[in-house]
């Protein structure tokens, strides 16, 4: 009967594309602001 | 190899001091500072010098860089502590391949870039399959998926002279993945999927790059997937592992439903080509998508009139080349002149008399093997075509399709001859492939449908008419999504009293199938 | 009606490599740089804690309604992330200008008494992330050319 696609961890319903968050095949969560590499201003990288 | 003397050595030596100058705090942004230091360096070794040092020195630091995540692998207590051991030399090593990328010939001569990341690309290659072949069981994918994913983001960072090589560099990576597809390279077809999957990836590949230029890459990636699993999901029961990639597949696929579902519009027919038969959640997945400004009206709708909605005659677009399937051309050229001119008699005859044998020169069947009997992409094709030829000389007389329009013609006798002849599991096989048609409204649903409840309607046998039954049912009974075709067909057929569906035997087969039955009537009614 | 297939010889040694990469899995932060302060490693919390993130956290909305306090700990210890990147919104949002210079974030404490097309100068307060704590600097010059 297969699976109930919808307890895989992706919210189905979002108006927003999923793919942006995506945590990946194995992930049963989307990843979290703090997941995501993102390009920031240098000056940012404080160290 | 045979490496000159001391090139190991040499490789060795200059891979270290990279990574310790790439972690110094001031290497400058993006380590540039450092680069230009570090150049002067590899001049001064020669390692620049011919193209073949180049390839050498790139194998010699991937093969340094693996067996150090190996040492890690080996030696660290927890998985943290091996990768910040094993990630400390590989992401610096990534950051050189990108800068000598970059800074490779002039700044717009995307072309020595293009070539250098292919060279790089395809010793990683080189390598990973070197590596699985030598070491077995004990491959480990964890320094190439490293070195190819940080690659991949690194030069889609948002920089210009990375941006007017995008496409070469996306065609690059589509075309190395290729070459590691999980076939070729079980061993790393977890990495594989990760990196076919990363937010980057799907973003570049169908999302960025204009007119859709990524989609045809993405859609070969996918086959490939879907080819990998076919014969480990082709038996119902999965191991471990398969159950894990095929349920990781499963989310990507519901991704790519939600978020391009006119890309699994497109290429569904090359898709349902390679997924095996029984595979059908994963199937009706594919089947389910439709364009994201269509409205679907309810299946369920009382009276719908499937042949006023406005999409219900254009036809879908199906990137797939399936005519070029029908070999060997000989083949081609006897069915068009049937179904021109419906004739010669013998084409059907034989069809009809010696379908196997007919069957077997239209090498359906190609091997002996139990539940290997035919030649499904040739099926498949052979079913697109003449529906596709059928649908455009149904539209040329002005007519548009229906029980009444489809009769009679030399394109039915062919899907009558086949649903008649095949055996139980060519005809399983056969009627699959009209159901792979049930998607959204178009052209190919509504004439595939009024040809299953033709089939069904003028069977010669019970036996037809329950084996169509049953391909629906096994569609319908597994877990959502349910294809809009599949359900406005099975309605049809379960309320339409021409079709006398309620008397037929095998309807009271058993109480629960009866009772799946009038479920469906009852949400119909 | 298709029954079972039995795999080849060839599907079967795929099947044992695969079986044998199921034991190495990647990790999500295998596709993510280095994080030096805060690796991404997973941590079984108690299962009545939240398991999952709050919907729509990563949304700017969301960095809006958090303390001051909280976005300046994800400021300085989540660097390079998108969340860096919307606390950094947030906190210009709550009239916060970061400083490249001294790499900390200042805030007018008062209307400044000299402004010029270079630099403006006053009393503000800023936020130490060695001390880490919100401090007040009276006279402070605010020179626009470090301001990102």
């Amino acid at each position: 009967l297969g699976s109930d696609l919808t307890t895989l961890g992706l919210n189905l319903n979002s108006p927003e594309p999923l793919y942006n968050n995506f945590g990946g095949p194995w992930a049963e969560n989307p990843c979290r602001p703090q997941d995501i590499d993102f390009h920031v201003p240098p000056e940012y990288l404080t160290n | 190899y045979d490496d000159p003397h001391g090139l190991p050595e040499k490789t060795e030596y200059l891979l270290q001091e990279w990574v310790a100058m790439y972690h110094l705090p001031n290497a400058g942004r993006d380590s540039s500072k450092a680069f230009g230091h570090f150049v002067t360096q590899m001049s001064l070794h020669g390692v620049l010098k011919t193209d073949d040092l180049i390839t050498r020195f790139f194998r010699l630091c991937t093969q340094f860089c693996v067996d150090i995540s190996y040492r890690a692998l080996a030696s660290e207590p927890t998985a943290d502590l091996i990768r910040s051991k094993a990630f400390h030399t590989l992401d610096a090593y990534v950051r050189l391949i990108a800068l000598l990328i970059k800074h490779s010939g002039d700044a717009n001569n995307g072309v020595t870039k293009v070539n250098l990341l292919n060279k790089v690309l395809g010793i990683v290659a080189g390598v990973l399959l070197q590596d699985q072949e030598v070491r077995g069981a004990e491959f480990q994918q964890l320094a190439y998926h490293r070195i190819l994913i940080m690659l991949f983001l690194e030069l889609n960072a948002p920089e210009q002279v990375l941006d007017s090589i995008n496409f070469q560099v996306l065609t690059a990576f589509c075309h190395t993945l290729h070459i590691l597809r999980p076939a070729k390279a079980p061993g790393f077809a977890y990495a594989w999927l990760e990196i076919v999957s990363h937010r980057v990836f799907i973003g570049r590949l169908l999302s960025i790059t204009p007119q859709q230029k990524g989609w045809g890459m993405y859609a070969q990636l996918l086959i490939d997937l879907f080819k990998f699993l076919a014969p480990f999901l082709r038996n119902a029961e999965l191991s471990k592992p398969v159950s894990m990639l095929y349920k990781g597949t499963l989310r990507v696929l519901l991704v790519l439903l939600h978020d391009f579902p006119e890309f699994l519009c497109d290429y569904h027919y090359g898709f349902c080509d390679v997924i095996p038969p029984n595979c059908i959640q994963m199937r009706n997945l594919i089947l389910s998508a439709f364009p994201r400004n269509m409205r679907l009206p309810d299946p369920f709708t009382p009276n719908l009139k499937v042949d006023m909605l406005p999409e219900i005659s254009h036809a879908p677009r199906v990137l797939t080349h399936f005519a070029a399937m029908i070999q060997p051309p000989t083949l081609k050229k006897d069915l068009d002149s049937y179904l021109k001119t419906r004739g010669p008699v013998t084409f059907l005859s034989e069809l009809r008399s010696v379908v196997q044998v007919h069957v077997s020169s239209m090498n359906l069947h190609v091997s002996p093997e139990p539940g290997m009997h035919y030649n499904l992409p040739l099926l498949n094709a052979l079913v697109l075509y003449v529906g596709t030829q059928a649908i455009q000389s149904i539209q040329t007389k002005g007519l548009s399709p229906s029980m009444a329009t489809i009769g009679h013609s030399s394109y039915m006798d062919i899907f009558q001859s086949l649903a008649v002849n095949l055996d139980t599991e060519g005809r399983y096989l056969f009627i699959n492939a009209i159901a792979n048609q049930l998607r959204y409204p178009n052209s190919h649903t509504h004439y595939f449908s009024c040809v299953l409840l033709c089939l069904f309607a003028e069977a010669n046998s019970e036996a037809i008419q329950e084996q169509i039954t049953r391909v629906l049912l096994e569609r319908l009974i597994v877990n959502r999504p349910h294809p809009w075709g599949l359900l406005i067909t099975f309605i049809e057929l379960i309320k339409n009293p021409v079709f006398k569906f309620w008397n037929h035997e095998f309807v009271h087969c058993a109480p629960e199938i009866e009772k799946l039955f009038e479920s469906v009537a009852r949400s119909c009614m | 009606p298709l029954g079972p297939v039995a795999l080849s010889k060839e599907q079967q040694i795929q099947h044992q490599s695969l079986e044998a990469a199921f034991y190495h899995m990647p990790h999500p932060s295998d596709s993510e740089r280095l994080r030096h302060y805060l690796p991404r490693s997973p941590y079984m919390t108690p299962p009545y804690y939240p398991q999952s993130v709050p919907l729509a956290s990563d949304s700017l909305d969301f960095f809006h309604r958090l303390s001051t306090e909280t976005l300046f700990f994800i400021f300085y210890y989540l660097e390079g992330t998108k969340a860096q990147y919307l606390a950094a919104k947030a906190l210009k949002k709550q009239s916060w200008r970061f400083h490249t210079k001294y790499m900390m974030w200042f805030q007018r404490h008062e209307e400044p008494k000299t402004i010029t097309e270079e630099y403006e100068q006053g009393t503000y307060i800023y936020f130490d992330y060695e001390k880490w704590g919100q401090r007040k600097k009276e006279g402070f010059t605010f020179e626009y050319r470090f301001l990102e």
